[in-house]
């Protein structure tokens, strides 16, 4: 059966932090979510890939305003694990497509994948759930993104 | 306000495939999930971090059943990727906590590797949306992430 797609969105009014090459193991999440919440950091995407030599990175994306405050609290957070990198890109903008049912279907990523590919957009992340696929691209493909998942989906 | 955190779900029965140091550009995605839908693989979890060189890691999950033939799929893809490499892990379970409001709150993830953190369990991926944080940790891990999560929650 086909998702429903039900619409895109985006919002370009957000900064990328990652945290790079941290351990690992048990409480490192923790510790730096902790710390992100005491200060009442608003985080939208978090996304972390599986590590490679015990090693991983964590990329958060917060509302702009906010993205030298979370910064700060990453590079305080990094003395504790110790050898990370911070690092923070503002020119991104996450762009959503938001439905249902769209788990399951490599289709519809591949749909989705494709008309930013046809218009030369690249995909910086990806993250999925049941109701979305959102993806980060520079700022200045932000417009055009939505207007080629558009046209993609509703038409 | 407090977000609604609604239940606690798991699925153990899910692989984890990645695609390692695949080029940044635009197209590759598409390429790869083109592929894998033409072979009607269903896919659950899409998950990509910033690049760092050039290069990053894509990973997916699916249903273990599909696992071998996705990762047939994945080892196709990469030969017209070039220098990529593959892998497979079986011995994962995907645990979620859904909600409403769920994004925003820095301190519900906290809560979530918190809980997950006290009782020594591995947070393998992290992937979320504005009703979920799911994450992946090692099947031996799904039952007690559920109970503590459920406890933390919902009580
Ligand atoms: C990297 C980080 O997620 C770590 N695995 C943890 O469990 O906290
Ligand atoms: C890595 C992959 O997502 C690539 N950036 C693309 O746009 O297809």
């Amino acid at each position: 059966e086909s998702p429903a797609v039900r619409g895109v969105s985006r919002d370009s009014k957000q900064s990328k932090l990652t945290i790079s090459a941290v351990p690992d193991r048990p409480g490192i999440a923790a510790a730096l979510f902790g710390r992100l919440a005491e200060k009442s950091i608003m985080v939208d995407m978090i996304v972390q890939n599986v590590s490679d030599n015990g090693l991983t990175d964590i990329s958060i994306t917060v509302n702009s305003d906010m993205a030298q405050q979370a910064e700060q609290i990453m590079v305080e957070s990094n003395e504790s694990f110790g050898g990370a990198t911070i690092s923070r890109d503002d020119d991104i903008a996450k762009v959503s497509v938001v439905g249902v049912g769209m788990k399951s279907q490599a289709g519809v990523a591949a749909r989705v994948f494709s008309a930013l590919a046809r218009s030369r957009i690249n995909i910086m992340m990806i993250s999925t759930s049941e109701i979305s696929i959102s993806v980060v691209v520079r700022q200045a493909d932000s417009e055009n993104s939505v207007r080629v998942l558009h046209k993609e989906f509703i038409g």
